[in-house]
């Protein structure tokens, strides 16, 4: 476990609750994607299946329950109590063009060809795109709540504190996982666009819009 | 089934 592991997790999770305060707070999913929240409950679903077959700390057990209790509690909030407020005419991603290349993609590049671990590569390709369906929104809208951006920034901020720990991994342990490693930096590039608008326009106080 | 690979990272 080094720092950039620890912050990029805290990162993940700060991302979450500032989605969860948001929605709670304001009583409204508007300018969330729920297909980009579907896909997050999926990937943490099919990666975290380990919880039953193998122990590897404490703080590894608790971070998954949470990760995917704020995952479930995040899509019941979209789909079910604020259900009124989410804008489903903007959510219009197809999703089939990001889970059969996925599927695929899992079932031809994977660690071992056992069920487990197909799950867990499927996971893996499917986080790096997860994301989409909410940047197709902001792209379709324009614009993105000041909060959303800040969610956003959380999310893209734990992907890149990962590159970081896995080039101190491999300089310290030898540890080199090149599904993670490749997908992770697929994921990291999808969001230097917005990481450009974020300090450009958010963080100078203006509402992120796009021309 | 217990993963061959072990997965220690979130």
């Amino acid at each position: 476990m080094n720092i950039f592991r620890i912050l990029g997790d805290v990162s993940h999770l700060l991302a979450m609750i500032i989605l969860l305060v948001k929605i709670w707070r304001s009583k409204s999913c508007a300018g969330i994607s729920g297909k980009s929240q579907i896909l997050f409950a999926l990937v943490f679903t099919t990666r975290y299946l380990d919880l039953f077959t193998i122990f590897i700390s404490v703080y590894n057990t608790v971070m998954k329950v949470i990760f995917l209790v704020c995952a479930y509690i995040t899509v019941y909030m979209i789909y079910m109590k604020f259900h009124k407020t989410f804008d489903r005419e903007h959510d219009s991603f197809r999703l089939e063009f990001l889970l059969v290349p996925v599927t695929g993609l899992s079932f031809l590049e994977n660690h071992s060809f056992t069920p487990l671990e197909i799950l867990w590569t499927f996971s893996i390709y499917l986080e790096s795109v997860a994301i989409l369906p909410q940047l197709f929104m902001i792209s379709k809208t324009g614009e993105a709540e000041t909060i959303t951006t800040h969610y956003l920034f959380f999310l893209g901020l734990y992907r890149a504190l990962y590159l970081a720990n896995w080039i101190w991994r491999y300089h310290t342990e030898n540890f080199y996982d090149q599904i993670a490693v490749v997908s992770g930096v697929v994921q990291t590039i999808f969001y230097c666009d917005f990481f450009y608008l974020y300090v450009t326009k958010v963080l100078k106080g203006k509402k992120l819009s796009l021309p | 089934i217990v993963a061959k690979t072990l997965h220690d990272e979130l």
